[in-house]
């Protein structure tokens, strides 16, 4: 491994990160989540946390451009360099730039995650089969009002199991309409539009107006890219037109003739030769997590490796199952220590983890593409294994939000209703819900009284009040002594106070005046015996108080006997 | 018998991505990435000749070094990667 010259460093373990802007090529939620798996890779073997901003200045600073992007090192359109980033310090050192002339996706073709639909944003799942065809990207085959839609499993026949894919008439993103879809005609400088444009742009991006005339209402967002676009050229955003014609001779796919680079191309048009409309068709993309995690450890001071399978290697390699190479680890430990949080155990699978809970009432989700048969759910859904809350062995922190249990787990939380028989709900993105949160969270409870809802990562916690945030702040300000390097558990006792976890002891926190009381800590198992005194999760839920220890949990009743002890996982999380 | 394609190479418009040879391609890797051209520390430029910064760039990125332009170097020179030079500059 090799560091800047005078070991450029960070002189502070809590760095910040904005995201100030989207790629077109994927959700933005698969973006976030894609940086935050990145950031992790480094949480995990030093003692840096990473938290997102939302505005301001944050160390690190995270952008998409394409070409002449604001600093002295344009990229280079399609494939050649991919991303760049400085070095730690003030102003654009720290900062990462992405070139958005590539196609990003999780490496291995396009990533399109469903927005409504009855899949709860499931990630498309290709070739797909409807109507006894198959579909390698999204289809508006089946519908009339012309939305792209996909199966999340195999076989939509079978599992009916469906969502919208990112089209310019669902949504768009940036921009000033919160979100709005595109209003087709719309007015542009009195020129009518009837697909998205960069005209009025020099940066390359699309946009659209979304309402009908943008010089009056000065309303706009950018076009998401649907899978089937081409890349770059002079057509962004457009489809293949097949046929075509170049050079006199018809093409039925994409080509690289013409080309000395190999690349494969299709014109937009139905004739090349007169029209000169053409891009890149969609490959297999560049992993975006991959990719921000090299960009990330120049972030944080690290320089080229000379070692090839070293993330830090200069060239571009998918790996599916990603785990740092000891010449990173050595690395990076080499400027800031090694970590005193969890190492990790298993590969990082470059796949999305995120779900969402699309809007049902905006678009019909009954509105499927062509219902025939019964729904047998038989073939497997495109939901990352490894993000299955079964396969979890231990959880971060459990808690009881708002009557409901949640399993917080690396940047994503499953939730479990406490009535009915119904089983756990996600993965849902932490992010989503609670924005300034970092991915692991160490404990949580809810304020009984005023619905507080407090977080503890570390040595920092936050509280959210619906969706404003206070913090982080750090736990001595509550007076937990500097030892307590985590806040494992939490029990409200009563109104008003409530006891933080930490090792073998325990503290009683006055919820009002905000402070540890007198007379603690306390050793847990001289007030709690027959409990594991090392237990990483302590809540209460439906009258009793759990401790967890890995999968297991001993359950206390209220006169502090220990009346049940079980597996979290069948017994709470109601797995199979 | 097929008769084998003749291959014309066209200029795509608005294509970033110049046609180059493949010397003309060796030279902006090598100046790009800081192998060649680099500024010393007492101030003035020194150019390396093309084979030292071939060399170095083969070292640096685990190749075998032969200071030549050989298809194994220029295989690399032609892979996606990260746009932070190599060489401090």
């Amino acid at each position: 491994y090799k560091t800047f010259d005078g070991d450029l460093k960070w002189d502070h373990q809590d760095v910040t990160y904005r995201i100030l802007n989207y790629s077109p090529d994927m959700e933005s939620s698969l973006i976030d989540d894609a940086f935050a798996r990145a950031f992790k890779v480094w949480r995990d073997v030093t003692p840096l946390t990473f938290t997102r901003l939302f505005e301001g200045t944050a160390d690190i600073m995270i952008s998409f451009g394409k070409a002449d992007h604001g600093d002295l090192y344009p990229f280079d359109g399609k494939d050649g360099l991919l991303a760049h980033a400085y070095p730690p310090g003030e102003g654009i050192q720290g900062d990462a730039h992405f070139d958005d002339d590539e196609f990003w996706t999780l490496g291995k073709g396009p990533a399109v995650k469903t927005l409504y639909g009855n899949a709860d944003g499931a990630m498309c799942h290709f070739p797909f089969t409807f109507e006894g065809r198959s579909y390698t990207s999204c289809t508006t085959d089946g519908r009339t009002d012309n939305l792209p839609w996909c199966s999340t499993t195999s076989d939509y026949n079978k599992d009916k199991k469906f969502g919208f894919c990112p089209s310019e008439l669902l949504y768009t993103f940036g921009g000033n309409a919160d979100g709005a879809k595109c209003v087709f005609p719309f007015t542009f400088l009195e020129k009518e539009y009837d697909s998205c444009t960069t005209e009025g742009r020099n940066d390359g991006y699309r946009w659209c107006a979304t309402t009908s005339n943008f010089d009056t209402d000065k309303k706009y967002g950018f076009c998401p890219s649907r899978d089937t676009a081409v890349i770059g050229g002079n057509s962004e955003g457009e489809p293949c037109h097949f046929p075509f014609v170049f050079l006199g001779k018809e093409y039925n796919s994409c080509t690289s003739e013409g080309r000395g680079d190999g690349k494969l191309w299709c014109s937009t048009t139905g004739n090349y030769d007169e029209d000169k409309k053409w891009g890149f068709c969609p490959d297999q993309g560049y992993s975006l997590f991959l990719v921000a995690a090299h960009e990330f450890g120049h972030a944080l001071g690290l320089d080229h490796s000379s070692i090839r399978e070293a993330l830090m290697y200069p060239m571009y390699t998918y790996a599916e199952d990603f785990s740092l190479h000891q010449d990173d680890i050595e690395g990076i430990q080499y400027l800031y220590g090694s970590g005193t949080g969890p190492k990790p155990t298993t590969p990082e699978p470059d796949t999305p983890s995120t779900t969402s809970n699309p809007d049902p009432d905006e678009t019909d989700s009954t509105d499927e593409p062509k219902p025939t048969d019964v729904p047998n759910p038989t073939t497997p859904s495109t939901v990352d294994p490894d993000k299955d809350a079964c396969k979890t062995l231990k959880f971060d922190t459990i808690t009881v939000i708002e009557g409901v249990l949640h399993f917080f787990k690396d940047g994503h939380v499953w939730k479990v209703p406490s009535r009915g028989d119904a089983g756990h709900k996600g993965a849902l993105s932490i992010s989503e819900r609670w924005p300034a949160l970092p991915a692991v969270i160490d404990s949580a409870f809810e304020d009984v009284l005023t619905k507080k809802i407090y977080f503890f990562s570390g040595t920092r916690f936050w509280v959210y009040t619906g969706k404003s945030v206070l913090g982080p702040r750090s736990i001595e300000k509550l007076g937990l002594p500097s030892s307590v390097q985590k806040v494992e558990g939490a029990l409200q006792r009563g109104k008003g106070k409530v006891l933080l976890f930490s090792g073998e002891n325990f503290w009683r926190l006055d919820l009002k005046t905000q402070k540890i009381d007198r007379g603690y800590p306390k050793y847990t198992d001289v007030v709690f015996g027959g409990v594991p005194n090392d237990a990483h999760d302590v809540f209460q839920y439906k009258g009793h108080i759990y401790f967890c220890r890995d999968r297991f949990y001993w359950r206390m009743n209220s006169r502090r006997q220990v009346d049940r002890v079980g597996y979290v996982k069948y017994d709470l999380l109601r797995c199979p | 018998w097929s008769i084998p394609l003749k291959s014309v190479f066209v200029t795509f418009p608005g294509d970033i991505v110049k046609n180059m040879t493949d010397v003309e391609l060796a030279e902006s890797y090598l100046k790009k990435f800081g192998y060649i051209n680099t500024v010393q520390r007492s101030g003035f430029q020194s150019m390396t000749s093309t084979d030292k910064a071939l060399k170095r760039m083969q070292r640096q990125l685990g190749l075998e070094e032969t200071g030549q332009l050989d298809k194994q170097t220029l295989d690399a020179m032609k892979q996606p990667r990260c746009g932070v030079p190599d060489v401090a500059n």
